[in-house]
């Protein structure tokens, strides 16, 4: 025909194989190709050319074609809650995040939720000078709950009207530490009456399979509303999202393009998509 | 279990003489979806079934094992083997002081294992001296100065000046305070960020480490491939430390780098604690790739 190539199983598996190689699931991939053999039969993918295309769809339609905005509160204190494994860019993403809420016109302030590791408090305190933003810390070793409940009141308090919370990088399979993380959660919801406007799930671009592992057990610890893919400057597609956002339901809201505080902008799935395929 | 899944898919072909091809190959699905639900590079994956495929096929079914057993031992060896049989220790340099850089990808635990390093060295009855080349993440060098007190390790550092001269000047200084290892951390970066991977190749061309360690995160992707053949080409690598492997990820990227880069691990990251840092066992990795 006019498109291209006669579809073939050859052309298929090579479809699989780029879906896998950007870590999406082999599941996830397996059924996405199995829904275009579908699509195929049905006439609606003849060639490979309208073949890859009708996939790009597909996937954007798992994706959620529409990008979900961050969500405020429209009565009170907007809390978001960062949360992931370690070293994944929840610190930084907040960092940016406050640069970006200020430039709109908010007054976002920071809880400084991770009292554990080394410089942490301090990192946190960097990003807050940078944005002009107030911050609430504690004493190295202080508990998290107790220093989220002091930025909360510090807000309320100072008429700030967006507390961004970060949280100690935990592997998802420690359970006292994911116990502490539903603590955190539950004293914001104590506090201002409702869980957080946003609960968001760090992933690093560069994470395999155990992604989804992560989903689902710190599902256990917030209500998740969003996924911040961080990392996607560089070569690893992040994939695994795809498969996070079709098994649990939880979109991509924002994606992490560097380490500058302007690096961080909304999610496309339209343009992600466009560039897992290229 | 693999083994559970293998012997599954074998349910209907026991106790046969021979594994025939038919046998294998049903054997092999299972081994290829558990290779790649660890993170084992897709390419990899094709390369390492092939092998397993030639040794396993026509081999007689021993008389202890089933053919289950027999091709799981097959892949279990093969893994083992390419893993790196022995342990790898680190290299001692004749004329003190012992020079390593660690590197790698952003957040993938090097600040941490420097002071892990250290503290290590230290129970081993040396001096280490830490060396902070990170003068772009905020508060980068007070993190190292923070492990670096909590192991009792001196902390060299310049501020956020040139990461080459710090470099060189550290050397200096542990060569003059009798220092007889020094354990550079470096900022974490993009294989594809040229400026940071000149920068990178410069101070490693400046010290000449004697062990260039990539600090590779266990959960790491299909991507490991890429970050780890990038930084082997610009450094290059004498070792890997896997981190974070207190976690749940199988780590299936170590399989890949080992196969590209054949740099072997030297140790494994266990935990957030300081004293956090193990040996690493190619045969206990081999059964955690496997699942
Ligand atoms: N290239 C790139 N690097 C990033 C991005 N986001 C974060 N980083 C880097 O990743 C590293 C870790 O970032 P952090 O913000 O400390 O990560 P974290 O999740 O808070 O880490 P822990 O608190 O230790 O668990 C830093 O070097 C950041 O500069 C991104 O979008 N792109
Ligand atoms: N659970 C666990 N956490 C680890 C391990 N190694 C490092 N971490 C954590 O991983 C996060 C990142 O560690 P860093 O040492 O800051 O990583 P880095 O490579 O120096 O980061 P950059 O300098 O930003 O590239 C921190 O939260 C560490 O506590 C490990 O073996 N196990
Ligand atoms: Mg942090
Ligand atoms: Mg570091």
């Amino acid at each position: 025909g006019l498109g291209g190539r006669k579809l073939d199983e050859e052309f298929l598996e090579e479809l699989e194989e780029g879906l896998i190689l950007s870590d999406v699931s082999v599941q996830t991939s397996t059924s996405l190709i199995s829904d275009l053999r579908d699509a195929a039969r049905r006439g609606e993918a003849r060639d490979d050319e309208s073949a890859r295309d009708w996939l790009k769809r597909r996937v954007v339609e798992v994706l959620g074609v529409e990008t979900e905005p961050m969500r405020f509160n429209p009565s009170g204190l907007t809390v978001w809650l960062f949360i992931g494994v370690n070293g994944v860019g929840k610190t930084t993403s907040i960092g940016k995040l406050a640069h970006r809420l200020v430039e709109e016109g908010h007054k976002p302030l920071l809880a400084a939720g991770d009292t554990f590791r080394a410089a942490a408090s301090e990192q946190l305190a960097e990003w807050a000078r940078r944005a002009d933003v107030p911050i609430v810390a504690g004493q190295q070793g202080a508990d998290p709950a107790a220093v989220v409940f002091d930025a909360l009141q510090a807000a309320k308090s100072r008429g700030r009207d967006v507390v961004l919370v970060d949280t100690a990088g935990r592997l998802h399979n420690k359970s006292n530490l994911m116990n502490e993380l539903a603590k955190i959660t539950r004293i914001i919801e104590r506090e201002v009456g409702h869980p957080p406007d946003e609960s968001l799930l760090v992933i690093d671009a560069t994470t395999g399979q155990n992604g989804l592992h992560q989903a689902h057990a710190f599902a256990g610890t917030a209500p998740l509303t969003g996924l911040i893919l961080t990392k996607w400057d560089g070569t690893a597609k992040g994939g695994i999202v795809l498969t996070v956002t079709k098994e649990t339901g939880v979109p991509v809201k924002l994606l992490g393009v560097g380490e500058k505080a302007d690096e961080i902008c909304d999610f496309d799935a339209t343009e992600w998509t466009e560039t897992m395929f290229s | 279990s693999l083994q559970e899944k293998i012997s599954g898919a074998f349910a209907k072909l026991r106790g046969k003489g021979r594994l025939t091809e038919a046998d294998v190959d049903l054997a092999l699905r299972e081994v290829r979806l558990a290779l790649l639900e660890a993170d084992v590079n897709f390419k990899i994956v094709k390369e390492f079934i092939a092998r397993v495929r030639e040794k396993a096929v026509g081999r007689d079914v021993l008389e202890s094992l089933s053919p289950d057993q027999m091709v799981v031992g097959i892949v279990r060896d093969e893994l083992q083997e390419l893993l790196g049989g022995q342990t790898h220790r680190l290299n001692w340099s004749s004329r003190p002081p012992t020079v390593i850089m660690l590197a790698g990808l952003q957040g993938t635990g090097k600040t941490t294992t420097a002071g892990k390093l250290a503290g290590l060295l230290k129970r081993e009855g040396k001096k280490p001296l830490l060396v902070a080349c990170d003068v772009y993440r905020p508060q980068a060098i007070l993190q190292l100065q923070t492990v670096g007190k909590q192991v009792g390790a001196t902390v060299y550092e310049e501020g956020k000046t040139n990461p080459v001269h710090i470099a060189q000047r550290g050397v200096s200084y542990a060569r003059e305070h009798g220092h007889d290892v020094v354990i550079i951390d470096t900022a974490g970066r993009l294989h594809v960020d040229e400026a940071m991977m000149t920068e990178a190749k410069s101070i490693a061309e400046a010290i000449r480490p004697d062990e260039t360690l990539l600090a590779l995160d266990a959960m790491t992707g299909q991507d490991a491939v890429q970050a780890a053949s990038a930084f082997n080409q610009a450094l290059p690598l004498t070792g890997v430390i896997l981190t974070k492997m207190d976690g749940d990820a199988r780590g299936g990227a170590i399989l890949s780098v080992r196969s590209i880069t054949g740099v072997p691990v030297k140790y494994i990251g266990v935990g957030e604690k300081l004293d956090a840092i193990e040996q690493f066992h190619p045969d206990r990795m081999a059964g955690r790739i496997l699942g």
